[in-house]
């Protein structure tokens, strides 16, 4: 490894990050969500954090832009230079640019995040089956509104999973508009446009009026790029038109004839030698988290490595499963120290503690049943440090618990905070089924609810009530499951679905008026995603796979991290 | 049998310029990255040979130190990358 001449670095540890804008190619919580964890990489082996700023001057400001954005070192279209950052300081230093004439991805082709549909905001699965077709890209099959949609499953027609994919029918992003649909056509200047144009800006972004005359009403938004978008060339955000005439010939995929550098491309028209209008074709694109993880190596004050295994190496190359080489992690251990995990974490041992512990007070006569006492090496399926993901992490009693297949694990409040578990779900509630999505305690009747599908049930010790439809609370029947839950002050909690979440009234058994709100509006800089939110003293945490974003009773994030590593302290 | 390729050039509008000889690739990478600025500044010298540039390149990026611009180092010089210079920040 190397570092910069001096040494440069940090001279605090509490390291702030902004991020400027989005690109068009990622929804904008999969780009905050690979920041995240590039930060991630680093803070995981040396002790660092990472806190992520919404206005002012960050130590780190991380923007995209194209050729010439605003510092001396202009970018180079589509390829050769990704991205760059500058070393620790004041001013520009620590910044990271990232080239936004790439096709930014998690690597392996467009990441398509969907919207609405039913699927929760999942990712598409390419290529999937509807209808005895199978799709590699969005369609606009079988719609009347010409909104692109996926599937999320490999078979739309077994699991009935879709979303809709960005399209500036459906969206915008940045602008004024609030994220409105573009509208079509619309007036710039005294001139109609019946779609997403880059004209009037000078940093070749596409953009659209969100009313019908912008002249009038100045309000626009920048257009998703949709995954079967050309970049570059001079088409950039159209698809390509297959067949397609070159030099007389008749081409019905993208083709590399023409060019001197191999790169496919292709006409958005149906004749390129009429009209000269190209692209290149959507690829693999880049790792936005592998870039950022070295740019970031970078802002932190290290240099390239000559490691060609070390993220530090200059060369970008795909790696599915990333892991931080030795190299990088001697390098920012020789700056900044080692780390709080600089070692892999080892498996929890069991619990061998019998149940119930008698130091506890359990006023609900509800305890843990006993499970028999073992030093036998534990299952790995029921170690909770080797689960990425829970099916909820819920407070009851004071205490955390972590719920998965049919088992659960708590966190105790009061001694060391050491995890126990797991416990049988069915021994304690014996009418919850294995899965459990949701869980609150209503602090103050003292009951339990439990959500799983779209049915709940309520425990009041060892009574219980339900199944009853989630309908029944006053939800629609459109939803799937309740993913998380929020206690609000006595009587209120905010039950957590999809993009969207409603205020439950305990007291009136129903759903307040005003609601559904949209998650992202007022819980900024968490995934809208998430499947487990839930509140731990005094903070909010977010969960999605194996991240928790925390925020803080100002309603900003104050910390990501692992659950792994965090909250069960493995 | 396949009829030969016949390969044509085209200038695609819009395209940023990528169209350079071997040379004049190598010659950009070793300044834009550093490799040849670094040793006229440092030591006040004349600018390095490119051959010398190119061994010093071919070091830090783990190939053969050949000193020529053979096929290895261009491929290594057409790959992606990042755009902070390897040499004399």
């Amino acid at each position: 490894y190397k570092t910069f001449d001096g040494d440069l670095k940090w001279d605090h540890n509490d390291v702030t990050y902004r991020i400027l804008n989005y690109s068009p190619d990622m929804e904008s919580s999969l780009i905050d969500d690979a920041f995240a964890r590039a930060f991630k990489v680093w803070s995981e082996v040396t002790p660092l954090t990472f806190t992520r700023l919404f206005e002012g001057t960050a130590d780190i400001m991380i923007s995209f832009g194209k050729a010439d954005h605003g510092d001396p070192y202009p970018f180079d279209g589509k390829d050769g230079l990704l991205a760059h950052a500058y070393p620790p300081g004041e001013g520009i230093q620590g910044d990271a640019h990232f080239d936004d004439d790439e096709h930014w991805t998690l690597g392996k082709g467009p990441a398509v995040k969907t919207r609405y549909g039913n699927a929760d905001g999942a990712l598409c699965h390419f290529p999937f089956m509807f209808e005895g077709n199978s799709y590699t890209t969005c369609t606009t099959e079988g719609r009347t509104d010409n909104l692109p949609w996926c599937a999320t499953t490999a078979d739309y027609n077994k699991d009935k999973k879709y979303g809709f994919c960005p399209s500036e029918l459906l969206y915008t992003f940045g602008g004024n508009a609030g994220g409105a649909e573009c509208v079509f056509p619309f007036v710039f200047q005294g001139e109609e446009y019946d779609s997403c144009t880059t004209e009037g800006r000078s940093d070749g972004y596409r953009w659209c009026a969100t009313t019908k005359n912008f002249d009038n009403d100045k309000t626009y938004g920048f257009c998703p790029t949709r995954e079967t978008a050309v970049f570059g060339g001079n088409s950039e955000g159209e698809p390509c038109h297959f067949p397609f005439v070159f030099l007389g010939k008749t081409y019905d995929s993208c083709t590399s004839e023409g060019r001197g550098d191999g790169k496919l491309w292709c006409s958005t028209t149906s004749s390129y030698d009429e009209d000269n209008k190209w692209g290149f074709c959507p690829d693999q694109g880049y790792s936005l988290f592998l870039v950022a993880a070295h740019e970031f190596g970078h802002a932190l004050g290290l240099d390239h490595s000559n490691i060609r295994d070390a993220l530090m190496y200059p060369m970008y190359v795909y790696v599915e499963n990333f892991s931080l080489h030795k190299d990088d992690i001697e390098g920012i251990q020789y700056l900044y120290g080692s780390g709080p995990h600089p070692t892999p974490p080892q498996p929890n041992t069991p619990t061998t503690t019998p149940y119930p512990d008698p130091d506890e007070t359990d006023t609900t006569d509800e305890t843990e049943p006993t499970v028999p006492t073992t030093t036998q090496p534990l299952d790995p399926t029921k170690d909770a440090c080797n689960l990425t993901k829970f099916d909820t992490i819920t407070v009851i009693q004071g205490e955390l618990h972590f719920f998965k297949d049919g088992d659960y694990w708590k966190m105790s409040s009061r001694s060391d905070g050491k995890l126990s578990g797991p416990f049988s779900i069915s021994g304690r509630w014996p009418a919850l089924p294995s899965v459990i999505d949701s869980a609150f305690e209503d602090l103050l009747n003292r009951k339990l609810y439990f959500f799983s599908g779209n049915r709940f049930w309520v425990y009041t010790g060892k009574s219980v009530l339900g199944p009853r439809s989630i309908e029944k609370l006053g939800l629609p029947s459109s939803i799937q499951k309740i993913e998380g839950s929020l206690l609000r002050g006595k009587g209120k909690v905010l039950l957590f679905s999809g993009e969207s979440f409603w205020r439950f009234d305990v007291k009136a058994q129903k759903i307040d008026k005003g609601y559904p709100r949209y998650t992202d509006v007022v819980f900024g800089g968490v995934p809208n995603d998430a499947h487990d939110v839930f509140q731990y003293k005094g903070h909010i945490y977010f969960c999605r796979d194996r991240f928790y974003w925390r925020m803080n009773s100002r309603k900003q994030v104050d910390r990501v991290g692992y659950v792994k590593y965090d909250l069960l302290r493995c | 049998w396949s009829l030969p390729l016949k390969s044509v050039s085209v200038t695609f509008p819009g395209d940023i310029l990528k169209n350079m000889t071997d040379k004049q690739l190598a010659e950009n990478y070793l300044k834009r990255f550093g490799y040849i600025d670094r040793v006229y500044r440092s030591d006040f010298q004349s600018m390095m040979s490119t051959s010398k540039a190119l061994k010093s390149m071919q070091r830090q990026t783990g190939i053969e130190e050949t000193g020529e611009l053979d096929k290895a180092t261009l491929e290594v010089m057409k790959q992606p990358r990042c755009g902070v210079p390897d040499v004399g920040n």
